[in-house]
């Protein structure tokens, strides 16, 4: 069954002896749903990956950088997990992801996503979904409403898009939410 | 040309499936 987009999977692992950009490893590229779960079920869960390991499932043709040039205009809607949530949580939460993505999810608005990207860290997990155009408010705040219920979260949660152009001149944590829902 | 969209039943159906 073929997709309507080609999906490029990456893995990167975190050495900090080396640059950022050679510890990212695009691992496969896959058109199909049934080469999708062939990798899926081939590969480790994100919840067995080692602290500072990503996974990031990007159309073909984008790189999972701010630099790339269809992404530096966007930014992403992000989910911070609590550490108790690896375990309970996460696998469901990037499968979910990951199925958003391929079976184009946001209507029309899918040609606005870019990929997605789980950082597994020890101080928090954290999933984004990536999208080309921050200023695209209508787009964004779709696709964020989308994903936000397709991930099952309770209306009390809350949570933000950032443009990536204020997250690369900050930390993280401190980047301030463009849109929340 | 036509759009080729899946939805999450289908997609879980294709996980098992031979």
């Amino acid at each position: 069954h073929p997709l309507l987009t080609r999906w490029a999977l990456w893995f990167s692992k975190n050495d900090r002896t080396r640059a950022w950009r050679d510890n990212l490893h695009l691992v496969t590229k896959f058109d199909t749903v049934e080469d999708f779960w062939a990798i899926y079920n081939h590969i480790k869960l994100a919840s067995k990956l080692s602290s500072g390991c990503d996974y990031a499932l990007f159309k073909d043709g984008i790189e999972p950088m701010w630099e790339d040039s269809k992404n530096k205009r966007g930014g992403r809607w992000l989910v911070s997990l609590a550490k108790q949530q690896r375990h309970m949580e996460l696998d469901r939460l990037w499968l979910e992801t990951l199925l958003c993505l391929i079976g184009e999810s946001f209507a029309d608005y899918s040609q606005d996503v870019c990929g997605a990207v789980i950082n597994i860290r020890t101080k928090g997990d954290k999933i984004a979904v990536w999208t080309r155009e921050a200023e695209e408010q209508a787009g964004v705040l779709h696709i964020g409403r989308v994903y936000k219920d397709r991930l099952g979260l309770s209306t009390k949660t809350i949570i933000g898009y950032q443009a990536h152009a204020d997250t690369a001149t900050k930390s993280n944590s401190l980047a301030k939410n463009k849109f929340v829902v | 040309g036509t759009r080729i969209i899946y939805d999450r039943k289908f997609l879980m159906e294709c996980r098992n499936s031979p």
